[in-house]
């Protein structure tokens, strides 16, 4: 199974929207997708 | 061995040559995958490659396969078995059984075992309020901004599938000229006044930057993220940020099954699929998450709607059905979710 996300976010600093994952990397529910 | 003797076993020449094919084939299969992990831990992208095993596969009744599984899986126990059955799946599937809720005696079946809840503290939610949190344990697949026009997200190299497509095409508007700010400020405008009509989560992928009206408020840009829950995994779906769900889409599909293989095999996978689709609202804009069901997973339960029912025997052609909706938001709030809090579960068949 699979879940994807579809958002908006700001993308025009200083409070644009910065992913903190990495490709391929295990992740647990609650952990950061991005700030 | 085509004669015998006495107590000699006796094996029949095409049965030998069967299971050598068999055994050749898995080999095969075991060093492509060794071939494929190699690559990717060097960096190197998979490339979609359709094959006959793919195109077999569309032919298969996998709904029907996937509700006998889940009756399967759905079976009784005895009690003195269950902990040997879970703890072989745990095995097999790299399960963390320290962090079932329960007594691994007190799941019923392997259906109930693997929708498991999790002992409280387990998945602590970051608390930063200006974070997305993920909302499932998994591997991360893609993520990135949708800047291209039409809003396409990669399945793999050379192959991608369309995000209205995924979500359900009446969520966005399409827009031609990709430069027009002005109509998209208009639009955003009059949407914002009418807060009671779907159209204020339209948002373009011709060119998905939106600017709000207010000079203040920021350029929004349209992002995504793609989590891949393996069988071992925790299987329910959390919020990923405090929000309001306003809508709730079931797309009746095919039961493809979504690993890795699969992914570089199968066009249109995700948007092919079972799938439960729930928009909404969140302090930056619109916010869309597809639970997309496979083979072995194939029904999605949702906490705010439990009356709804997927996987379900049909007798029309699934993919043409357009999807059944269902609005949370006669008042124009809908349903609000904290971040954190459990939305849905992926079941077994």
């Amino acid at each position: 199974s699979t879940v994807v996300l579809v958002f908006q976010a700001p993308i025009s600093s200083p409070s644009d929207f910065r992913f903190c994952i990495k490709k391929g990397e295990r992740i647990r529910m609650g952990e950061a997708l991005g700030r | 061995g085509s004669s015998s003797h006495g107590k000699s076993f006796f094996l029949p020449g095409a049965t030998v040559a069967t299971i050598v094919m068999l055994g050749a084939l898995h080999a095969r299969r075991l060093y492509d995958d060794n071939k494929i992990e190699g690559a990717r831990e060097k960096g190197i992208e998979m490339e979609f490659h359709s094959d006959v095993k793919a195109s077999f596969m569309g032919m298969l009744p996998l709904r029907s396969i996937s509700r006998f599984w889940g009756f399967l899986t759905g079976v009784e126990f005895p009690i003195w078995l269950r902990p040997y059955v879970y703890r072989a799946w745990a095995r097999a599937f790299h399960s963390n059984l320290e962090e079932a809720a329960l007594p691994l005696e007190e799941y019923v079946s392997l259906r109930d075992f693997f929708v498991r809840t999790l002992k409280e503290g387990s998945r602590p939610v970051d608390s930063d309020p200006c974070c997305l949190v993920s909302p499932v344990d998994g591997t991360i697949l893609r993520f990135g901004e949708l800047k291209e026009a039409g809003g396409m997200i990669e399945q793999v190299k050379g192959f991608s599938y369309s995000v209205p497509k995924l979500l359900g095409a009446t969520s966005f508007l399409s827009m031609t000229a990709e430069d027009d700010t002005e109509q998209k400020n208009n639009e955003k405008e009059s949407s914002d006044m009418d807060a009671n009509k779907k159209s204020w989560w339209r948002v373009s992928l011709a060119s998905p930057k939106v600017r709000d009206p207010a000079p203040a408020c920021p350029m929004k840009g349209l992002f995504y993220c793609v989590i891949y829950l393996k069988p071992g995994d925790y299987h329910r779906i959390h919020s990923p940020v405090d929000w309001n769900v306003l809508l709730r889409r079931h797309f009746s599909g095919r039961l493809f099954p979504l690993n890795e293989r699969a992914t570089r095999t199968i066009r249109n996978l995700y948007v092919e699929n079972e799938r439960v689709v729930l928009e909404g609202r969140w302090q930056e804009g619109f916010m869309a998450m597809a639970a997309i069901g496979a083979t072995n997973i194939g029904s999605i339960e949702l906490f705010i709607e439990p009356t709804l029912r997927t996987n379900k025997p049909q007798k029309n052609i699934l993919h043409l059905e357009p999807p059944e909706e269902r609005v949370y938001e006669p008042d124009g709030t809908g349903i609000r979710m904290k971040k954190g809090d459990e939305l849905a579960a992926f079941n077994m068949g």
